[in-house]
């Protein structure tokens, strides 16, 4: 099994090899990758040899190759639909970033158990009740759940997700969600990234 | 030196254990920590021991001391004083989040480029020019600097933080910078955490 913090690094990688290619680059060292990321270029190669042999020794990696067999690696060469539960300030804040669509993430359903919000029209999206989340998650083929709801409810939506049939949640309440195997979570935590950081400047 | 996967690991351990204490529990095991953080009781003994000898064999930790003494490996005995810059959409969202101030990181300090949003009073901070940064920073004591403005500046204000002095920057805008040895940075990106999470969806 390749680690986690490997699959992390991968979309970095992405990331810089979309912007080289969309400078006009052709080929792109370890060195330069190294360089642009602050990583070493042995770090890079040992996490690339996880899936193959890529670049030529000494000539460096054609990174339009390269960027494409990542992409489909990490699942990146097609689309994906989302939906978010919780439409109070912060959900309706990540249903109206830019962001996610150029990426191939379809925020197409958002849902609330506040009856005041369901039927709402926020961005374009009709606001559902909580209560129809299975049956929504099947119609819009939804496969990420992104949780925005206050801390004393993210886990019970978080099970909602999941006995739903959603394998992949992007969590910004500030709570260690408790899932079943083979279902991942990513946090979204500004202060817990903080506390990460004051012990190298305390 | 201890690995920054560990470090960012033990900020997950102070929530659990500010929880388990805030409900009157005194005293845990590495296995009910395990469980409730999904992680093997094994994994977090290691973690703990590059730290020293915490609990008794057989017998657990005590709660207290425990997230005691991470606070203070961690530098979350203290507060610390923090500065955003990009007072945009999102920056805005960032200063009136409740989530920062009870664990001690005080925004102190807001900045713009933009003369009309210089001047404007919001959240109760009178947004500066970035102008100002350096000598702000110095009157404020900001160890912290947030930074949520577009892409295309990213790279040009954290090299202003870092030559004001800031040593630690959480970046909300999707790019890698690139810093000096010595200054720590943490990415907020919705986006990168779903690219590390379709692989296994895929
Ligand atoms: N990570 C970050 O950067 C960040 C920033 C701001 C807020 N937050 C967190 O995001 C969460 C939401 O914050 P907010 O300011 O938007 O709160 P809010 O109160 O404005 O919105 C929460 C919404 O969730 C809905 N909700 C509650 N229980 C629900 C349920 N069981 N099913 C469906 N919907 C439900 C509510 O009706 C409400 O509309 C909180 O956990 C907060 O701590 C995180
Ligand atoms: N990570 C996330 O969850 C998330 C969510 C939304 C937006 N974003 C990112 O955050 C950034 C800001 O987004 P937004 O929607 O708030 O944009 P915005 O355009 O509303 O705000 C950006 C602000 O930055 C200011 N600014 C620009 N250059 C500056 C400089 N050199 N010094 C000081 N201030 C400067 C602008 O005047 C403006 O007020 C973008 O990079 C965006 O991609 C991230």
């Amino acid at each position: 099994a390749v680690p986690e913090v490997v699959i992390q690094r991968l979309p970095l990688y992405v990331r810089v090899l979309t912007q080289f290619s969309s400078s006009g680059e052709e080929v792109i060292s370890s060195e330069q990758l190294g360089t642009r990321l602050q990583m070493t270029p042995a770090q890079i190669r040992k996490d690339l040899s996880y899936f193959g042999r890529f670049g030529k020794q000494g000539r460096g990696y054609n990174i339009s190759i390269l960027e494409g067999k990542l992409r489909t690696i990490l699942g990146l060469d097609r689309t994906w639909n989302a939906a978010v539960v919780g439409m109070g300030r912060l959900g309706r804040a990540v249903v109206s970033y830019p962001g996610f669509a150029p990426e191939g993430f379809n925020i197409l359903a958002a849902f609330d158990a506040n009856e005041e919000i369901v039927g709402q029209s926020i961005s374009g999206l009709k606001v559902e009740s909580i209560s129809k989340l299975t049956q929504s998650v099947k119609d819009h083929d939804i496969k990420i759940g992104i949780v925005t709801v206050p801390i004393d409810h993210a886990q019970e939506v978080i099970d909602a997700l999941v006995e739903a049939g959603i394998r992949s949640i992007l969590n910004y309440a500030p709570l260690s969600p408790q899932v079943p195997e083979g279902v991942t979570v990513r946090g979204i935590d500004p202060v817990l990234s903080l506390q990460s950081m004051t012990y190298y400047i305390k």
